[in-house]
């Protein structure tokens, strides 16, 4: 699962 | 990417293109609150302080081009139809808005540093942004139909993030709660909005406020 710290939405 | 969140993207751009559209076909910035607009500039400018860091091509583009046209739009209703913009009708205080936004983001965010807190007070920003032209619209009781169209396209891309979250949830396991509730909340301000817009300017009549 990805990480909300990614942030990869705009 | 899957097709809730790319088609919540596109209507993104095609809101700022309507917006655009709008502004240069009547030459007049009239029933678009600069207050919102300059709020939008603050949410790209602070969120995307990550601009350099690649995610895909895709993610830059669409960094640099919500950033690049919310400041343009700036300079259209600051400087280039200066005149047609009314200050009277928008008086929304958002130095409010500001520093709720700010005063959570201090508190509720994933990590304590600067570049996160900016991301988390852009997130909480852009839930509210709109108020500043909601406020304006019930002000004035009517808007242009190409506004609302703008407004319409502007609200459906936040509910199709909804839908993009629930996707995303059941097929990666993602969560944000942070970006959820937000994104709940400026979902829920449209409400009003999206039930005139259907009764109204689906049906070909003038958007009016009861």
């Amino acid at each position: 699962s990805s990480s909300p710290k990614t942030h990869d939405e705009l | 990417m899957n097709f809730f969140r790319l088609t919540a993207d596109l209507m993104h751009l095609l809101s700022i293109f309507v917006l655009l559209l709008k502004i240069q076909k009547t030459r007049s910035c009239s029933g678009i609150s600069f207050k919102t607009q300059l709020l939008y500039a603050v949410v790209f400018v602070t969120r995307y302080l990550d601009l350099l860091k690649w995610i895909s091509l895709y993610n830059t583009l669409m960094k640099i081009f919500f950033i690049a046209s919310s400041i343009y739009i700036l300079y259209l209703m600051k400087i280039k139809f200066r005149a047609t913009y009314d200050p009277s009708q928008d008086t929304f205080r958002i130095e409010f808005l500001l520093g709720a936004c700010l005063l959570l983001a201090l508190v509720f965010n994933y990590t304590f540093t600067f570049i996160e807190v900016l991301w988390t007070f852009s997130i909480y920003l852009e839930a509210v942004a709109i108020l500043p032209q909601l406020f304006m619209l019930s002000r004035t009781g009517e808007a242009e139909t190409i506004t609302t169209h703008y407004l319409f396209a502007l609200g459906a891309y936040r509910g199709l993030y909804l839908l993009n979250w629930i996707w995303r949830f059941y097929t990666e396991h993602h969560i944000d709660w942070i970006v959820w509730v937000a994104g709940a909340i400026q979902t829920a301000l449209y409400s009003d909005f999206f039930y005139i817009y259907y009764k109204k300017v689906l049906h070909g009549q003038k958007f009016e406020l009861p």
